[in-house]
């Protein structure tokens, strides 16, 4: 199975790990 | 018992195992040992836990590059992934580095770890940002640069992905042709 994310799915992310 | 540490969340798997590199030119050294494996990952999480630790591209100094390859690819003409490809190129003005940079790496760098080029994205390499006083530019390395197909569906993904005007056009170069030539006199292969 591809592992492909669309760009929002990523930037959905970036805050999640920063506040980590 | 309750604290659940990142090691036990369930991260989400990237196709491909990412090297993010660094090159600083120092002039007396030769341009190899100017550049650095930083690290590698293959989660969405690990991405964003490096992203958000590295220095953004628009405060390196001049002369400094990043790269990002598949693993076991080094961000050079001569890996033989990379030798008879080319590369997407996008050139911005000085000014562009406070407005644009930032914002077009990291959507480079979207594309590449989100697969964004669909059954193309395997002919994808890597990415460079190179930061120099004359202007700052962007690559997207491609591994084939007979893949017509493929190159130019990249190409039209990643235009309309950077958000660039239909009226702007983006031209793709082959290593052969740059490694021959100053990039500057380069001829364009495709142009989207």
């Amino acid at each position: 199975d591809k592992k492909s994310y669309d760009r929002e799915f990523l930037l959905g992310f970036q805050f999640i790990v920063a506040s980590m | 018992k309750d604290v659940v540490t990142t090691e036990n969340v369930d991260k989400h798997p990237l196709q491909s195992r990412w090297a993010l590199w660094f090159f600083k030119n120092v002039r007396s050294q030769p341009w190899q040992c100017n550049l650095r494996l930083v690290t590698t990952f293959n989660t969405v999480e690990d991405f964003w836990a490096l992203y958000t630790h590295v220095q953004l591209a628009s405060k390196l100094s001049s002369e400094c590059d990043y790269s990002i390859f598949k693993d076991g690819i080094e961000p050079m003409w001569e890996d033989s992934r990379n030798k008879r490809g080319g590369r997407w190129l996008i050139t911005l003005s000085k000014q562009q580095r406070h407005s644009d940079l930032d914002t077009l790496w990291l959507e480079t760098l979207l594309c590449l770890i989100g697969e964004a080029f669909d059954e193309y994205s395997e002919e994808v390499c890597g990415a460079v940002i190179n930061i120099r006083a004359k202007g700052d530019k962007i690559a997207l390395w491609t591994r084939e640069t007979e893949n017509r197909e493929a190159v130019t569906y990249i190409g039209r993904v990643y235009k309309e992905r950077l958000g660039l005007s239909s009226k702007a056009v983006i031209g793709y170069q082959a290593h052969a042709d740059t490694a021959t030539k100053s990039s500057s006199l380069t001829k364009n292969k495709f142009v989207v």
